[in-house]
């Protein structure tokens, strides 16, 4: 078959339709990449302030942007998140791609007044989002 | 199917009006509400207005605690990591009856003995009693002597036998206080702990309180001065909430000092796995 490798190494690497910068971009970060967003909220909000005693300020956090298609060691996501990706792009688009959503938490201390008029002062865990990833 | 499923959604909608909260359905099997933060979040999620009505707690009893909260968090509400205990829980309760027994005696300084009942419904069964201690606090006006030695006699009895003469248990503890702390802290751990590990809904107790001058004060009457005016104690109980959704500070230290001291410790890799990410980082690894 010397004829048909001969042919093969004339094709262009790059389909002519498609220019570097553009064939490139696909792998660049997107620009609203996954990461961690701060939200401040008062308990007094949400009207919460008659039970809840202090902390009177609380950031929950929370994660939102788009997850790179090469996820790898950045967001410790597991390989399992680039085969959804794939599947995604080009299977089926149905499969939704991986999500942005916290991967770390950090507790809360809270001092609350009971229905009874004692007071409870009780340590959460998982209540602040401290670290974001891609599932 | 389609006019099955309509009608199916017509009765449960219909149930659900019948006077059962949304937020109930989510109760826990048992009936039993479990105290703590997560029922009044179930009920801002179906956006409760006010939620139930609550008592207001003694004001003595909140600065306290605003106090401790201070103490043991940062502003931000983070719990501070230089504390070494393990309670992830403090509960304040303020008697909710008292009965005088005798009165006091104003010479020697001895409090009129007094029944609290002290309600213990909030306490869960999760938590586990670590450390429990009687609350004095001072009136601002009280002119008390600079310190004082006090001796409590403190007597158990059965909620249900109020009158019963003979006395649970009695204890006797000496103490000393400085005025300047505005509070005496009495530590009744021994005392309580059976009760509280027996899940008792209500404790009844009568407290005794005798103090004497440490050294006679010229501007005193000899030996008279008003202990009326201690504000009855509130009761302390430090818990260990050992639910998934307290913070377990021990458990998180202990797990960051594991991952400090393997980093390459994969979790749940097998070992030739992990052999193998070993290799991998050697190989990439500049050669010398």
């Amino acid at each position: 078959d010397q004829k048909t490798s001969s042919s093969e190494l004339k094709k262009p690497l790059v389909p002519t339709s498609l220019n570097l910068s553009e064939y490139f971009k696909q792998f660049l970060f997107p620009q609203n990449e996954c990461e961690l967003h701060d939200f401040r909220l008062s308990f007094s909000q949400l009207k919460w302030d008659n039970w809840i005693v202090a902390p009177h300020r609380y950031n929950p956090r929370y994660c939102k942007g788009d997850c790179p298609r090469a996820v790898g060691h950045r967001y410790g996501s597991p390989v399992h998140t680039m085969v959804q990706n794939i599947i995604y792009e080009k299977l089926d688009s149905s499969v939704p791609k991986p999500s942005c959503v916290p991967a770390k938490y950090s507790p809360l201390s809270v001092l609350t007044i009971e229905p009874d008029g004692s007071i409870a002062y009780k340590e959460y865990e998982d209540m602040i989002a401290t670290k974001c990833t891609c599932r | 199917s389609q006019a099955s499923r309509v009608e199916a959604q017509i009765t449960s909608s219909a149930e659900l009006e019948s006077g059962a909260a949304p937020w109930s359905l989510l109760q826990p099997l048992d009936g039993r509400e479990r105290p703590g933060l997560l029922p009044p979040l179930f009920k801002v999620l179906y956006d409760e207005q006010g939620g139930t009505p609550r008592l207001q707690p003694d004001s003595r009893a909140l600065r306290y605690m605003k106090r401790l909260y201070k103490a043991y968090a940062t502003k931000e509400g983070i719990p501070k990591s230089n504390r070494s205990h393990l309670y992830n829980t403090v509960r304040l309760f303020t008697p909710c009856a008292q009965h005088k027994q005798s009165p006091g005696d104003q010479v020697t300084g001895t409090l009129s003995s007094v029944d609290l009942l002290f309600n213990l419904d909030r306490v869960s069964a999760v938590e586990h009693l670590l450390k429990s201690v009687l609350l004095y606090t001072f009136n601002n006006s009280l002119s008390f002597p600079s310190t004082a030695k006090c001796v409590c006699n403190l007597v158990i009895k059965e909620p249900e036998f109020p009158l019963k003469s003979l006395p649970r248990v009695t204890f006797n503890s000496q103490l000393e206080f400085q005025k300047k702390h505005k509070w005496l802290e009495m530590d009744v751990t021994s005392l309580l702990q059976p009760f509280v590990a027996s899940n008792k809904r209500s404790i009844l107790m009568a407290v005794n309180l005798t103090c004497m001058k440490e050294q006679p004060q010229p501007s005193a009457q000899d030996g008279t001065w008003n202990l009326t005016l201690l504000v009855r104690p509130s009761l302390l109980l430090y818990l260990n909430d050992t639910s998934t959704q307290a913070y377990h500070r021990w458990y998180s230290v202990h797990s960051q000092r594991r991952r400090a001291q393997c980093p390459h410790h994969k979790k749940g890799l097998p070992a030739y796995a992990r052999v193998e990410s070993a290799a991998v980082s050697r190989s990439s690894r500049p050669r010398r």
